[in-house]
């Protein structure tokens, strides 16, 4: 473990944190892709399969449960929960997310890690977890003010898997001096759809005004 | 292939 994956992890459970308290401190799950929630059930599911056959660490196997665990609350909250459930901008999360399982699906078949079910769906998720933010990008410039709670989930996920970049780059240099071409190309598309969302979200910031993207 | 070292990252 290396700081740079830690901070990632790290990072990734504080937007998961972030969301959490937006939706159950305010009650409401306005702003938030019902279908990019789904799609992360999705990638945590077919991504750590291996949970209970191959045990890494205490902290791999929890954070595995704890991302596997709130995406399902996520989802649960927002499909079924009386209260937030009203709050669902269900006319404007529009994106037809389950027009990226089969190409993600494909491409798992063609370039997996092995031909083995488990590598295939982990490949599988990978892919599926590089597309999945686009249901909520579409929302956010949709969205006519988007509240601070969920600007700042966006941008730390996004910004977790552009440490992951850094982790990949310092592995590669001091343990593996292996190529990953499936996590790391898969990062980088994931990391780059970010790029407008980041470049607004750091001048708001900056200039203290509202986060709009433009449509 | 993947080393299986890869493997324990989340």
């Amino acid at each position: 473990m290396n700081i740079f994956r830690l901070a990632g992890d790290m990072t990734h459970l504080l937007s998961i944190v972030v969301l959490l308290l937006k939706i159950r401190t305010t009650k409401s799950c306005a702003g938030i892709s019902l279908k990019t929630q789904e799609l992360y059930v999705i990638v945590f599911i077919t991504r750590y399969l291996d949970l209970f056959t191959r045990y890494v660490s205490f902290y791999n196997t929890a954070m595995k449960l704890v991302f596997i665990g709130t995406s399902v609350a996520i989802v649960w909250y927002m499909r079924l929960h009386k209260v937030v459930k009203q709050t669902y901008s269900r006319d404007e999360d529009t994106f037809k997310h389950y027009l990226l399982i089969p190409p993600c699906f494909i491409l798992a078949l063609l370039i997996p890690l092995e031909f083995t079910v488990t590598e295939i769906l982990w490949s599988f998720s990978i892919y599926l977890e590089a597309v999945a933010i686009l249901p909520q990008l579409l929302l956010l410039q949709r969205s006519s003010n988007i509240d601070n709670l969920t600007g700042s989930y966006v941008f730390l996920l996004g910004a977790y898997r552009a440490l992951y970049i850094v982790n990949w780059v310092y592995r590669f240099f001091t343990e593996t001096h292996k190529i990953r071409w499936i996590p790391w190309i898969s990062g980088l598309v994931q990391t780059a759809l970010y790029a407008d969302f980041f470049y607004y979200y750091i001048k708001s910031w900056k200039n203290h005004e509202k986060l709009r993207l433009p449509a | 292939a993947e080393t299986p070292e890869a493997k324990d990252e989340l």
